[in-house]
């Protein structure tokens, strides 16, 4: 089973 | 004091309706490089970047940098009153809480200016590290919504895998299984028309169909799309706007438990 990943997981606020 | 005046308004037009799908409300940003947006989904799970290079405009004037939040739902409202030939200037004071959209049809016999109030949007600005791609793969963007739209008809998810053999976009649901294989094919006509594959190394990555489909409302703005690929990274969809920047789309990939 696979699952959604998020975008704020590779890119961090900067 | 800002005020763009792009002669092809339609660019604009395409523009709000490649993004509108995606994200609901957004903070353009206007500084001397251009005219830019980065926003999210509400998921969380996609991101769009917009830039529109002050260079392509016919006239840019940018007095400081400024951020605009609009609903992207009512400005694609106010530019669908443009019409496609229309120049389309875009005017704001400083410290005003409104936005003006100025159409003039091509032999100036008709302008029109329409209000929109702007709004307060609490946005987080992401770092987008720049990044060597295990695999580019550049095609027709028209080849890639019909893939997209082929595959959502049989599964909700697709695995992308480049290898040297290819590009394989495939998917399984309650039906069935599709795959559907690109070579790479550089003998055409027309450069728009190829196919090309630049790997570094083979790479699999499964991505939600319906977040791609909603990348290809960008396909009028390009006759061509890139897709960047990495084993760790989000998925870069690419349409390039002619002479003036691009619309880039995230998609994180969906990863093993």
């Amino acid at each position: 089973v696979r699952k959604q990943s998020q975008i704020t997981t590779f890119f961090s606020p900067g | 004091m800002l005020e763009l005046r792009l002669v092809q308004g339609s660019l604009l037009k395409k523009v709000l309706e490649a993004i509108k799908e995606l994200v609901t409300d957004a903070n353009f940003d206007c500084s001397a490089t251009g005219f830019s947006l980065q926003a999210m989904d509400s998921s969380h799970v996609a991101l769009v970047a917009l830039l529109l290079r002050s260079e392509g405009f016919e006239h840019y004037r940018c007095d400081r940098n400024l951020s605009m939040g609009m609903n992207l739902g009512n400005v694609s409202k106010m530019l669908r009153c443009a019409g496609s030939d229309d120049i389309i200037t875009i005017k704001a004071d400083d410290g005003s809480d409104t936005v003006t959209f100025m159409f003039e049809s091509p032999n100036q016999d008709k302008i029109a200016d329409f209000e929109m109030k702007l709004m307060d949007i609490d946005s987080e600005h992401l770092g987008i590290p720049d990044a060597e791609y295990q695999a580019i793969v550049r095609m027709p963007s028209g080849e890639f919504a019909r893939i997209c739209k082929d595959l959502s008809s049989i599964g909700d998810t697709v695995i992308i895998s480049v290898t040297k053999e290819g590009v394989k976009f495939s998917t399984a649901g309650d039906i069935g299984t599709a795959n559907i294989v690109c070579r790479q094919n550089k003998t055409v006509d027309k450069p728009e028309e190829a196919t090309v594959i630049e790997m570094q190394e083979p790479v699999s990555l499964t991505f939600a169909l319906r977040y791609l489909n909603s990348f290809t409302k960008a396909t009028p703005l390009s006759e061509t799309v890139s897709i960047s690929l990495s084993s760790d990274l989000p998925v870069v969809v690419e349409y390039k706007i002619a002479d003036m920047g691009y619309v880039r789309y995230y998609l994180a990939p969906k990863i093993e438990e």
